[in-house]
C-alpha cells in the first residue's frame, strides 16, 4: 500500500545541514496494524510526515498503491492525502478559535456535507473517545489528554483508509489510553483500516502485527 | 511549604459554569518528592497551575511558607513565582522565535546575569538532558521529546526551590524518560528540592515519597 525506498531527509540550517533519515526502507501493506518505535529524535515523526504525504523526502522514492508520488503536484498530493489519510499529530494542531465539535466536523464540511450532518457525526465520534460532554469547549478549555482525544476524533471522522497516529496516547492515563487503543484495534480488525501508530509504549507495540524500530534515522528492525 | 485548603476552581463559559476542583485539600512539605496522578480531565494541570502561582482558585486558601497568598497582587505573585518555582508545562510553551539555548537562558538573563554566563549555564543543563547537540535548533526544528527536554532544562536553570513538572516524560521513550527521572531524583535527594510530578506512569509514582490521586476534581488518596 505504501512503500518508502532509500529515503533521505536532510534539513538545511543556515550554512549547515542536518541529515535526519538515512536511506530508509519501509513497506506498509493494506490492513496492517503497525507500531513505529524508537528513541526521542530518532526520526519517527519525520517518517510519519512522509508516509502521510505532508512532507517530501530529500532523496528516495515514495509510492502509494504502487504509484510513485514523488513528482505529483502539491495540489494532487493534498487531494490524495485528504481522501486517504487521517493523521493524529503529536502536537494536536487543533484550531484554537473553534470548539471541539467544530474542529472535528471541519473535514466533513470541506467534503460538502451539511453543517447539520457534520455536527451529528462529530458528536458521535467525540462520544466514542469519551469527549461527549465537552464538545462545546475550545482547545484552551480542555485538558491535554482531552485535546489529544479531539485530535484523534478529527483524524477518524472522514473514515480514512489509512490512519496515522503519532504518539496518540502520550497524554492519556492508562484507562483512557486503553479505550483509544481498542478503538484503533476495532478500526483495524472490523473495518480493515491500515493503522500506523508511533508509540513509546511497549504494551501498544505488543498489540500490533509488527513493530518497526528506528534508531538515528534508520530502520533497525521490522 | 505549600498548603491548599478547600480549593474550588470554577470556569465561566458563556452563561454556564464548569466546576473543575471541588473543595480540594493538599499539603506539600519541603523536600518531598510527590506524584500527582489521575484520569485525563481530573484536574491535575489545574491544581498545578494553582500550586505554581500561575492561577488563583475561585474559593479556598493557598499558603506558601505559611503565608496566605490569596490577596497578594499579581506583581508580587510573579516575583514570588520566579524566585521559587520552576515549571515544566504540559504544552512546553517554548518561544518559537528563539533557539533551545536562548529559550533556556532567558530566566537567567531576566535575573541580570550576562549573556555569556547565561549561555554557558544553558548549554550545561541542555547537555544534562541529552540536548547538547541541538542547542541551536528552534522549537520547530526539534522532535516532540526534544522540545519537552528543552522545557525541562528551562524550568531547572534558575535552581528553583520547588520544581513542578506536568507530565514531563509524556513525549519520551523509556530510556530518555529514566534519565529525566534520575535528574529529578538527584535534585530531590542531593539538593533537597521539592519536586511535584504529574504523571500517568505508575513506574514514576513508585519512585516518589507519596502519590496524590485526583478524581473528578477531588483528592481521593494522599
Ligand atoms: N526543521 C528541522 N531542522 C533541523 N532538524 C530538524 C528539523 N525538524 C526535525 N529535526 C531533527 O530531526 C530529528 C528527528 O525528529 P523527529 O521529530 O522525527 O523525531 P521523533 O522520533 O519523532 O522524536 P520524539 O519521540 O521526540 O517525537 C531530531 O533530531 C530533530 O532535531
Ligand atoms: N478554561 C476552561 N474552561 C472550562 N473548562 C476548563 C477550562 N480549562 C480546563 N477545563 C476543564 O477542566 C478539567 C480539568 O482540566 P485539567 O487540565 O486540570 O485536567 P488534567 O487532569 O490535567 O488532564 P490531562 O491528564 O488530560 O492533562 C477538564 O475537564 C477541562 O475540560
Ligand atoms: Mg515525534
Ligand atoms: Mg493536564
Amino acid at each position: 500500500l505504501i512503500k518508502l525506498e532509500k529515503i533521505d531527509k536532510i534539513y538545511k540550517m543556515g550554512s549547515n545541514t542536518q541529515q535526519v533519515l538515512f536511506s530508509l526502507d519501509m513497506e506498509i501493506n493494506a490492513g496492517e496494524l503497525i507500531a513505529i518505535m524508537g528513541a526521542s529524535g530518532s526520526g519517527k515523526s519525520t517518517v510519519m510526515n512522509i508516509i502521510g504525504l505532508l512532507d517530501r523526502p530529500t532523496n528516495g522514492i515514495c509510492s502509494v498503491h504502487n504509484k510513485v508520488i514523488n513528482d505529483i503536484s502539491d495540489d494532487e498530493l493534498a487531494v490524495l492525502r485528504n481522501k486517504t489519510i487521517g493523521f493524529v499529530f503529536q502536537q494536536f494542531y487543533l484550531l484554537s478559535k473553534f470548539t471541539a465539535e467544530k474542529n472535528v466536523s471541519l473535514p466533513l464540511l470541506y467534503r460538502g456535507l451539511s453543517e447539520k450532518e457534520s455536527s451529528i457525526k462529530a458528536k458521535q465520534i467525540l462520544e466514542r473517545v469519551g469527549m461527549g460532554d465537552r464538545t462545546h469547549h475550545k482547545p484552551n478549555e480542555l485538558s491535554g489528554g482531552q485535546q489529544q482525544r479531539v485530535a484523534i476524533a478529527r483524524a477518524l471522522i472522514g473514515d480514512p483508509e489509512i490512519i496515522l497516529a503519532d504518539e496518540p496516547t502520550g497524554a492519556l492515563d492508562s484507562k483512557t489510553g486503553k479505550e483509544v487503543m481498542n478503538l484503533f484495534l476495532e478500526l483495524n480488525r472490523k473495518e480493515k483500516r491500515t493503522v500506523i501508530i508511533v508509540t513509546h509504549d511497549p504494551g501498544i507495540g505488543d498489540m500490533c502485527h509488527r513493530i518497526i524500530k528506528l534508531q538515528d534515522g534508520k530502520v533497525i528492525a521490522s
